[in-house]
C-alpha cells in the first residue's frame, strides 16, 4: 500500500468520524443529506460483498466493517434517533436520489469487466459512489450557511477522492501497467464534483471567513 | 494473484 492510498483511506475514515462526532455529540444532523447517506450505505453494501468470500488483509476487512457499520448507523441516526431526526431538514433535502440508482444499474449491466453478479454489483457501487455526493452538494447550495463540521466532512471526502487518484497514478507506474478505465473514470468524475466546493472552501479559509456558497 | 487488481482498495 502506498502513502496516497493510506492517506486517502485515513481522510475517508476521518470524514466519517467527523460526521458521527457531529451527530453523536451535538445530536444534530443539520445540513447533512440523508439521501447521500443512504446512497453511501447502498454503495458499501454492494461493494463489500466480497467480505465473506475473499480475504485481502486484516486492515481491509476492518476498514470495510467500519464503513459498513458507520454508514448504516448514520442512516439509522437520521431516520430513527428521537433527537437527531428532529434536526433533519427534510424540506431542503429534496434531491430525487432514487433516480440516480436506476441509471447506475443499467450502466453496470452494460459496462463491466465481467458479467457476474459480484462484478456487476462492484461496478454498480463505483458508478453510484461517483454521484452519491450530489444530494449533499445540492443541500449545501440551499442551506448556504454551512457549519464547520459539515464543511470539514465534505472537505475530507473530497480529499479522500483526490488522494485515490494520486494512488492510481502511483500504482500505474510502480505496478504492472493494467488499465482500469471503469474505476479511473468514475473516480475522476466523482472528484470533479468536489471542484466547486473546494474552490469556495479554500477561498473562505484563505480569507478567514465563514464558508458560504453562492446562491 | 493480480498485483494491479484494484479490488484490494476500499
Amino acid at each position: 500500500m502506498n502513502i496516497f492510498r493510506l492517506a486517502g483511506d485515513m481522510t475517508h475514515l476521518f470524514s466519517v468520524l467527523v460526521l458521527l462526532l457531529k451527530i453523536h455529540t451535538i445530536k444534530s444532523c443539520a445540513g447533512i443529506s440523508l439521501k447521500t447517506q443512504e446512497l453511501y450505505a447502498l454503495v458499501f453494501a454492494t461493494r463489500y460483498l466480497d467480505i465473506f468470500t475473499d480475504y485481502i488483509s486484516l486492515y481491509n476487512t476492518c476498514m470495510k466493517l467500519i464503513f459498513l457499520g458507520s454508514s448504516f448507523s448514520i442512516v439509522w441516526y437520521i431516520r430513527r434517533h428521537k433527537i437527531v431526526r428532529r434536526s433533519y431538514d427534510k424540506e431542503q433535502d429534496t434531491f430525487r436520489h432514487h433516480f440516480l440508482i436506476l441509471p447506475c444499474i443499467i450502466l453496470a449491466l452494460l459496462i463491466n469487466e465481467k458479467f457476474t453478479v459480484k462484478e456487476v454489483m462492484w461496478t454498480f457501487s463505483l458508478y453510484l459512489e461517483a454521484v452519491a455526493i450530489l444530494p449533499q452538494l445540492v443541500l449545501l447550495q440551499r442551506t448556504r450557511n454551512i457549519d464547520n463540521l459539515t464543511g470539514q466532512y465534505i472537505f475530507l471526502l473530497g480529499a479522500y477522492r483526490s488522494l485515490y487518484i494520486l494512488n492510481w497514478i502511483y500504482r500505474y507506474f510502480t505496478e504492472q501497467h493494467y488499465v482500469h478505465w471503469i474505476t479511473w473514470i468514475s473516480g475522476l468524475v466523482q472528484t470533479l464534483l468536489y471542484a466547486d466546493f473546494f474552490y469556495y472552501y479554500f477561498h473562505s479559509w484563505k480569507n478567514n471567513e465563514k464558508l458560504q456558497l453562492p446562491a | 494473484t493480480d498485483s494491479n487488481d484494484l479490488k484490494d482498495e476500499l
